[in-house]
């Protein structure tokens, strides 16, 4: 949460209060949630030392705001064959695409031009490829540009979006990613972010670019200032974050460096995020230079959070994640990303296995599902390709097909995470089908490998199809990526069926068990400090410059870690050893009678005390309770989590409990019952609840319930009053009758059956018919159907069985009738 | 109907035995030799002048006979790929 008012930093680029994806703390801001980046800088962490490059169609080298950081060794022009990547001018302007890329990256702060990159100390070079045939050499040396001095390559380009594409990189760009993997950056690794696909309005699916399928790019979507999917996004489940990007015409804009050393808002698309997400992961190498490529992908996934990013399809997987197919994980995080780079241990190393291969052809049936399924136990019997926790999931098939565009493909992991590894895509009409294409997804992350994985492939055709044609799954293998142990603790306590995100929270113990986290505070040495005597050493010098928050006891030396005693207040322990300092940092306050700085309670950030209540905010993955003022990790019943803040704040009086706003009630007090979301006043019988006078009002004098006034709207009768058409009536009508239903609780008058004035019991025991109609047992016949002949004559028919005859049926109609 | 592959006069060549080598197999089959393809040991980067520029045939000719050379494991006539900026 960022307090604007006493933290906001100034910068005087003019453009930088109009970079509203840096200022979503601020009250009038419209986008709800922070990617935090200026808490990132709070921290020290500007991207310095890190070098960062983008392949695209040039750089402009001496535009002012890219000038001072620009890095010629970060820098190459492929397509020129020269070390010179300034883009190629035209009429059109038509290579401004990568000067633009860079300016998000790293322009200069504070040097009054234009706007701040994200990493503003960061190194910026250009690698000018575009410009030119794109061919797999092209590719292969750019992204082979000086892996050990370049950490991270941006790429906001791909294949065609047209929906119809499919592509990726060649053998010797694939070789390339890997080298650079490997051997980047001294074996570290190199980085590569790309920008995922923007066919999203021609419904294209991006995994049919390998570029952002590839487990060694991190694809990065995007989201509008309002937190909504883009005109331009493409999903898929290779999707690791998302930044904030351009979006509808009254959204938001994002303003870069542009070509001519001029300064744009039109810079739109996915384009926008990967440099971001390159940015941001120049801040955490800054935090941490060790991170090995796998160990930013997991920081990743660790940091980068839904917040109000709006899908339809979150669900918490099976080790605890959120993620979707728009947003990946969700949106970056930069001050978490540095939080965890500060204290980041590495990842154990990368096992592959090869999990299930199957070599059988089979039909895809037209307008089915072929369904597929395998059972693996993920290489437990090699030591050196075991995997536990995944990583990422590759499904490398070949299917032949009449029209590509026609299949749909999933894959359910033993945990019951369903990933779309591809959707239909209408404008796709290749009869190519795939050949050793490999769909890869990330929404199993963390997941335990072992166990059955099914795979479905659905042929929904979108137009007239000849039925003879069906596609064949040739062939499909599963390659599952992860490591034998848990990458870090927390996964092993997380490992469960994933769900679909729930709107409404599992109800808790009043108060204080949410309250109070139990977990064991680390114990502070409070030993008070005291200088070590200099008795017996003569020869101590005390005529030196002592650091200025020393006190009037003097020091031992010129650091602050040398005092005797502090002007303002000294931190840390005998332990640990102390030192003067000016302002007590995070987690901890001032305690200015003994002039020490002492530990806030766990979860507080900043504090006025010791206690649990006296906390002023909250530190990451807390909620702040204003009225106890404490931080929870979980809010106490009548309370709610508000995301973008991390507030407590108070549900509707009526309501026990709420997820997201006040009035969105899950759970009512008593007394109170939930309809449609709301907790509506339980009304005493006799009454009921009007929504709009907000009170129980009466019913009519016949209900004993009701859902209105009138005398039609009767759930339940008074005494001896039945329900006849909806109405409580004292007594059934002329051709009704008093009947009970089994499973309803109200009597109500039945109908009688047919010319029939009086039943009893049930509709076909009529006691009295009509006018013109005769009972005859106990059925109504009109007089003029049924005669009988003389009596005795009628009577001999009947003993005689002769009523079997139809003349005599005629004859003697009522006796007969009445013999059965 | 899909958009005709494009060709370019340009190769991408495995060659073992090193950038002398390559060179000797580049010369010896009328090609210059580029030089190495990025960080990618043993792939060259093989040009030749007298392959139509931009081609929507793959190239017949000499190409069999660098082929047919020992040290050439692979080889890899350029295709322009279509690559669009997001």
């Amino acid at each position: 949460h960022v307090r604007s008012d006493a933290h906001s930093i100034y910068f005087n680029d003019p453009i930088w209060s109009n970079m509203w994806y840096m200022h979503c703390g601020d009250k009038h801001s419209r986008c709800r949630s922070e990617m935090n980046v200026p808490a990132a800088w709070k921290r020290g962490y500007t991207g310095k030392n890190v070098v960062v490059t983008i392949l695209d169609d040039g750089i402009e080298r001496n535009h002012p705001d890219l000038a001072a950081n620009y890095d010629a060794y970060a820098s190459y022009d492929v397509n020129g064959n020269d070390y010179d990547p300034s883009p190629r001018y035209d009429a059109s302007n038509e290579n401004k695409h990568g000067t633009r890329c860079a300016g998000e990256v790293a322009a200069s702060a504070n040097n009054s031009y234009c706007i701040v990159g994200i990493a503003y100390n960061a190194k910026i070079g250009g690698i000018r490829m575009l410009d030119g045939d794109v061919t797999d050499v092209v590719e292969a040396k750019s992204l082979g540009i000086r892996p050990n001095y370049i950490d991270i390559y941006s790429a906001s380009w791909g294949p065609d979006d047209d929906g119809k594409t499919v592509d990726g990189p060649g053998r010797l760009a694939k070789q390339a990613f890997e080298y650079g993997i490997k051997k980047g950056r001294q074996g570290l690794g190199s980085i590569f972010v790309w920008a995922s696909g923007n066919g999203g309005r021609e419904g294209d699916y991006c995994s049919c670019d390998g570029y952002t399928n590839s487990i060694y790019t991190i694809s990065v979507s995007s989201t509008t200032e309002n937190g909504y999917k883009p005109w331009y996004l493409e999903e898929c489940a290779s999707t690791l974050a998302t930044t904030y990007s351009s979006g509808a015409f009254y959204e938001g804009k994002i303003v870069t460096t542009d070509l001519r050393q001029r300064c744009t808002d039109g810079h739109t698309g996915t384009s926008v995020s990967a440099p971001m997400v390159a940015g941001i992961i120049a801040l955490a190498l800054e935090a941490n230079n060790q991170l090995t490529w796998r160990d930013v992908q997991h920081l990743l996934v660790k940091t980068s959070r839904p917040a109000h990013l709006k899908a339809s399809d979150w669900k918490v997987n099976g080790a605890g994640h959120k993620v979707s197919h728009l947003y990946g994980f969700g949106l970056v995080d930069a001050e978490g990303i540095v939080v965890e780079a500060k204290k980041w241990k590495a990842v154990p190393s990368q096992h592959m296995c090869v999990a299930a291969s199957d070599k059988r052809p089979r039909i895809i049936p037209i307008e089915q599902t072929l369904r597929t399924t395998a059972l693996t136990n993920a290489c437990a019997d090699h030591f050196d390709q075991r995997v536990v926790f995944l990583e990422h999931v590759v499904v490398r098939i070949s299917i032949s097909h009449p029209r590509r565009g026609d299949l749909q493909i999933h894959l359910i992991s033993p945990s019951g995470t369903k990933s779309q590894l591809l959707a239909r895509r209408l404008l796709d009409h290749s009869n190519d089908g795939f050949t050793n294409w490999e769909f890869m997804t990330v929404h199993c992350w963390g997941e335990k490998a072992e166990g059955e994985w099914t795979l479905e492939v659905h042929d929904i055709p979108s137009q007239v199809r000849n039925p003879e044609k069906q596609g064949k799954l040739k062939e499909w293998s599963l390659i599952l990526y992860g490591t034998a142990e848990h990458p870090y603790n927390t996964f092993s306590s997380h490992q469960s069926r994933s769900r679909m995100l729930e709107i409404s929270t599992p109800e808790l113990e009043p108060s204080k068990a949410a309250l109070f986290h139990k977990q064991v505070e680390a114990t502070e040495d409070e030993e008070d400090y005291s200088a070590p005597s200099i008795q017996g050493s003569p020869n101590i010098l005390q005529t030196s410059v002592c650091h200025p928050e020393c006190g009037d006891k003097g020091c031992d030396g010129p650091k602050a870690d040398q005092c005797l005693n502090c002007i303002h207040y000294s931190l840390g322990s005998i332990k640990t050893g102390r030192k003067c300092v000016n302002i007590c940092p995070l987690g901890y306050f001032g305690d200015s009678i003994s002039k020490r700085c002492r530990r806030c309670s766990r979860g507080c950030e900043t504090c006025i005390g010791r206690s649990q209540n006296q906390c002023l905010s909250c530190r990451r993955g807390f909620y702040y309770h204003q009225e106890l003022n404490t931080c929870v990790t979980l809010c106490p019943a009548g309370f709610y989590e508000d995301e973008s803040q991390k507030y407590c704040f108070k549900c509707h009086p009526n309501c026990k409990k709420c997820v997201d706003e006040p009035e969105k009630c899950t759970i009512c007090k008593e007394g109170f019952s939930l309809a449609g979301g709301s907790c509506i006043l339980d009304c005493a019988p006799g009454t009921y609840f009007n929504s709009e006078l907000i009170k129980c009002e009466k019913c009519h004098s016949t209900c004993q319930t009701c859902v209105g006034p009138g005398k039609e709207e009767c759930i339940y009768c008074v005494n001896n009053f039945k329900i006849h058409e909806k109405k409580c009536v004292p007594g059934c009508n002329e051709g009704f009758y008093f009947a009970k239903v089994p499973g309803f609780l109200q009597k109500v008058c039945a109908r009688c059956e047919e010319n029939c004035l009086h039943c009893e019991g049930s509709s076909k025991n009529c006691v009295k018919c009509k006018a013109g109609f005769m009972l005859v047992g106990n059925t109504c016949i009109a007089n003029d159907t049924c005669s009988n002949a003389a009596e005795m004559f009628c009577e001999m028919v009947k003993s005689n069985n002769l009523c079997e005859r139809k003349l005599f049926t005629q004859l003697c109609c009522r006796t007969c009738l009445l013999a059965g | 109907l899909r958009s005709p592959t494009v060709y370019t006069n340009h190769w991408a060549v495995e060659v073992l035995g090193g950038p002398a080598e390559a060179d000797r197999v580049a010369s010896a089959h009328g090609y210059l030799n580029l030089g190495q393809i990025g960080n990618l040991e043993n792939y060259y980067h093989f040009y030749h002048s007298k392959t139509f520029k931009r081609s929507t045939f793959s190239s017949r000719g000499t190409h069999t006979f660098l082929r047919m050379d020992p040290k050439v494991k692979w080889l890899q006539q350029q295709e322009v790929k279509r690559r669009v900026k997001r």
